[in-house]
């Protein structure tokens, strides 16, 4: 028989509103769920009972295709090639407050430390109260170097004093510490462009809080239009989210989650999953 | 973005020629789209609609008001049914000292709650404290030590102590002239048990007089079974919602509500030490249907 648009519509609002109750950003949802039609409409299959695992075999198959995006990013080889050049590895990692910004910081530097790299740390967060005292106990208990300014100095000049100390001292990362902003406060999304301009990163980080919900749309396309970003790490997934905003922040941006926080400990950070996340968002 | 879809939705039901059962039915899926955008808990949703379609299809009309606006009142209605009609504000008297204890999940905005909450009750000729009762953040003391010293309010805390129960009796001993002690603690989740047990004791111990948990606005499905968690371990008092100068709605404070039985008592709409105000439920109402 042919499945037909009529009878896959039943189907395709249980699965939206699955979806929806899973995290995924409405509009995202909505549109998964009206391409899904198209390419199930008119499809041959053997047996009309066998409608239901037909849609959810393709639902899957779409989530994946959506959340392994076609950029793929090896972080660390990214930074392996720019140590083999000789030149300081820049990342800048942007996001709203809370997000996990100053701790993903701490355990991305863990990590590059274990593989071998040294690192030094920018704290371009000037402004939030305790930013500074915060970033530079992650950095005594690792054992990094950090550059710091006072409270309200330059964002962009402390990160670049950073950048300037890695190539004195052959320092393999730089990875910069920015203050959380709302994607709708147009002036520190300005000056955040600006210290983009200014650093000429080799990578921008968005983080985005697993437990985000229609709002994570908003803030990946907003940061990506006005920053630009080129990679995302979802914080906080140990906290039981059902990783709806992974298939949010993939879809509107078509860049690679490439580490989910999973715990407020250095060790606390993971690869991305793509076929976990999927099986989650579907039950 | 949100408000133009409710604002259509409005808008196609103020044109319809006659409010019949179909032009109902459409602003129910409407409202339903808006609210599922706004973050509001889809289970909710679906309750909240299913009363809102039998209210506006069976009712009867009263008298001297259009069918029209018979649907737009009951509407209205049934989600300020769970944000109650009027703000209750929280109670503070000079000489009776009160102690709130805030608590939520990491980043959710507790610390810059705590420091808001002591401006607002010093603004209002009242004599505000607080503690910092969070021993895991690196530079919790420092962040909420800047904070206080800003609005020159007195702040106690031990940046080298690892019992936050001690902490805070401490912190509560040598406040105990104040008219309100805020205790600051350590952002968690319902899966960390080891520090849900830890908030329950230190509420245990500290006995606050109310505890108020602070709700990222940006919070999406999980708030209910993240706020019920909370009560579960310590039964939660009244809400504070944050990071509402964002673009997200805030539906997860409903959830909140929902599960706590707790009124919403304050928002934040900032960074800044004055960004906090009462909750007005038919704002917040406003706010989600845009
Ligand atoms: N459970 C859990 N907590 C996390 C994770 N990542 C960060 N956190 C916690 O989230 C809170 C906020 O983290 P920060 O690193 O200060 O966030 P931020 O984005 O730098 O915040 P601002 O600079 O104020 O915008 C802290 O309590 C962290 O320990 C995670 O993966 N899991
Ligand atoms: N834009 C905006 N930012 C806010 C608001 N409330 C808090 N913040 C910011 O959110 C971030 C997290 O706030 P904190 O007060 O550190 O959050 P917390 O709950 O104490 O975090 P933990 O102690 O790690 O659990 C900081 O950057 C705050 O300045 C708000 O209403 N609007
Ligand atoms: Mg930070
Ligand atoms: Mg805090």
């Amino acid at each position: 028989t042919e499945l037909k648009a009529e009878n896959l519509r039943p189907i395709l609002s249980e699965f939206k509103l699955t979806l929806i109750e899973n995290d995924v950003a409405v509009p995202v949802a909505e549109r998964i769920c009206e391409e899904m039609e198209k390419r199930l409409n008119g499809l041959q299959i053997k047996r009309i009972e066998d409608k239901r695992k037909i849609v959810e075999q393709n639902l899957r198959e779409v989530l994946l295709e959506i959340m392994t995006t076609n950029e793929r990013i090896d972080f660390l080889k990214t930074v392996e090639e720019k140590r083999k050049k000789n030149e300081p590895f820049v990342a800048l990692f942007v996001g709203i407050n809370g997000t996990g910004k100053t701790t993903t910081i701490a355990k991305v530097a863990h990590l590059l430390n274990k593989k071998g790299c040294t690192v030094v740390l920018a704290c371009s967060d000037t402004y939030r109260a305790g930013s500074i005292e915060q970033l530079e106990t992650h950095a005594k208990r690792l054992g990094i170097k950090m550059i710091k300014h006072k409270y309200g100095a330059d964002p962009a000049a402390v990160a670049y004093d950073a950048i300037c100390h890695a190539k004195a001292h052959g320092i393999h990362a730089v990875l910069i510490d920015t203050a959380g902003r709302m994607q709708t406060n147009k002036n520190l999304m300005n000056e955040l462009a600006k210290i983009k301009r200014v650093v000429n990163p080799d990578l921008t980080v968005l983080t985005v809080d697993a437990l985000t919900g229609n709002d994570a749309v908003v803030q990946a396309e907003e940061f990506h239009k006005n920053v630009g970003i080129d990679a995302t790490i979802l914080t906080k997934v140990d906290a039981d989210v059902k990783g709806g905003a992974a298939l949010s922040v993939t879809y509107v941006t078509r860049k690679p989650i490439i580490f989910v926080g999973t715990g407020q400990s250095y060790d606390a950070l993971e690869e991305f999953k793509p076929e976990k996340f999927v099986e989650m968002i579907i039950r | 973005r949100l408000g133009a879809s409710l604002h259509e939705a409005l808008r196609k039901l103020f044109k319809a020629a006659v409010v019949d059962e179909a032009v109902v039915k459409e602003l129910i899926r409407d409202v339903q789209r808006a609210l599922l955008q706004a973050d509001v808990n889809v289970q909710l949703v679906l309750d909240i609609s299913k009363r809102i379609e039998e209210r506006a299809l069976k009712e009867k009309v009263p008298p001297g008001i259009s069918r029209r606006e018979h649907v737009i009142k009951v509407v209205y209605e049934e989600l300020t049914r769970f944000l109650g009609e009027k703000p209750v504000p929280l109670k503070v008297e000079p000489g009776k000292r009160k102690v709130l204890m805030l608590v939520g999940i990491q980043g959710s905005g507790k610390t810059t709650a705590a420091a808001k909450l002591a401006r607002y009750f010093q603004k209002r000729g009242l004599k505000p404290a607080l503690i910092c009762a969070d021993t895991y953040r690196p530079g919790a003391f420092d962040q909420l030590q800047q904070l206080a010293s800003r609005i020159n309010v007195p702040v106690y805390g031990d940046p080298k102590g690892k019992d936050p129960v001690k902490i805070a009796l401490e912190g509560l001993r040598l406040f105990n002239d104040k008219d309100i002690v805020i205790v600051d603690t350590a952002g968690r989740h319902k899966e960390e048990q080891a520090l849900i047990k830890e908030m329950k004791m230190l509420e245990e111990k500290i006995k606050p007089d109310e505890v108020m948990l602070v709700i990222d606005g940006t919070i999406g499905q999980q708030a209910l079974v993240q706020a019920k968690a909370f009560n579960e371990a310590t039964s939660i008092g009244s809400i504070l919602l944050t990071k509402l100068d964002g673009s997200a709605r805030g539906g997860g404070a409903l959830s909140a509500v929902v599960a706590t039985g707790a009124p919403i008592k304050f928002i934040s709409t900032g960074e800044k030490i004055e960004d906090i105000e009462p909750f007005v439920p038919s704002r917040f109402v406003g706010r989600l249907l845009g």
